[in-house]
């Protein structure tokens, strides 16, 4: 999965995910990506969130919308994402998942549980490349 | 209009080191301005990039071999989503999603009804399967079909491929997850 979150400077915030899903899916199953709140979440003023992982546990908890609303309360982004994983509980066997998120500021911030790593990559104007943020698990 | 003070901050992230994907998205905000076409071009680019595994057609595919797209846009000044799942034969799957948000008036279109709507759209109906998903197919077969997602039928999917039917009894455990993932 990618998740990915982009802010204009005409106030423009936006959130895109995409997957070619779990391989060995049962036909027709459908995973966190394509689920707003799920997959992606974005409010302008706000923030934006983005996940990627374990779909089929990721999408019954929101997690991306969950991080949006803990930074509406104040949270930065990486305690916002901290805060809506750790709403999984207790979480499954095996289970991983990683979010990402952007407040309105453009403060970048992730979390991640499950994972040997995670790492976020970030453009901003004037660089040259994008650059990761490595974000432990 | 939904306006800003000129110091909004501007930037693209994305999960992942996946940077082809953050310089297209990028480019596309350059080029634009528009943050939704930025998100737009990075997914497009991650979707027909044949090194990103669980993103890219031609890989995972489920177990009848076929690979198919989740995809969602969302808008977060309009609230406006767009979203396809289970989509098969279709590349730009996060433009049809696009498309279902710009229009329809619907959020999210599934299956081969998605494929449907996107040929409408004027998009090219392509498999998204490729040699790669075949052989990878072919491997999980002969291994028994392992690792399966299936629980609670006969025969049992932990050492047995298909067809299944429910099994007699159910077990309570949800089964480890480390199966792999989105």
């Amino acid at each position: 999965t990618i998740g990915m979150v982009a802010m204009d400077a005409g106030g423009g915030l936006a959130v895109g995910t995409t997957t070619n899903g779990a391989a060995h899916r049962v036909p027709g199953r459908v995973g966190d990506t394509a689920v707003v709140g799920a997959g992606g979440y974005a409010k302008a003023g706000v923030g934006a969130a983005v996940g990627t992982g374990d779909g089929d546990i990721l999408m019954r908890y929101l997690l991306a919308f969950a991080a949006v609303s803990e930074m509406s309360l104040g949270a930065s982004p990486e305690a916002a994402c901290r805060a809506a994983l750790a709403s999984v509980r207790p979480p499954p066997s095996g289970f991983h998942g990683a979010l990402a998120a952007v407040d309105a500021d453009g403060n970048v911030g992730g979390a991640c549980i499950g994972f040997d790593s995670f790492q976020i990559s970030v453009m901003r104007p004037g660089m040259p490349e994008p650059s990761l943020l490595p974000v432990p698990c | 209009m939904h306006q800003q003070p000129a110091s909004q901050p501007v930037l693209v992230i994305n999960t992942w080191p996946f940077v082809n994907a953050t310089r297209a998205a990028f480019a596309a905000l350059s080029r634009t301005g528009s943050a939704l076409d930025a998100v737009e071009a990075g997914c497009l680019q991650a979707e027909a990039d044949q090194s990103l595994e669980s993103v890219s057609y031609g890989h995972h595919p489920d177990e009848a071999g076929n690979v198919t797209f989740d995809a969602m846009l969302m808008n977060g000044v309009t609230m406006e989503v767009g979203a396809v799942a289970a989509m098969p034969d279709i590349l730009e799957a996060v433009s049809v999603a696009r498309a279902v948000m710009e229009r329809t008036g619907h959020t999210m279109l599934v299956g081969d009804r998605a494929a449907d709507f996107a040929v409408e759209m004027g998009f090219k109906r392509r498999s998204l399967n490729t040699d790669r998903s075949a052989a990878d197919w072919r491997q999980w077969r002969s291994g028994n079909c392992q690792p399966n997602f299936r629980r609670n039928v006969q025969p049992p999917a932990d050492h047995s491929c298909g067809p299944y039917r429910p099994a007699s009894s159910r077990d309570s455990n949800p089964g480890n997850r480390r199966l792999g993932h989105d």
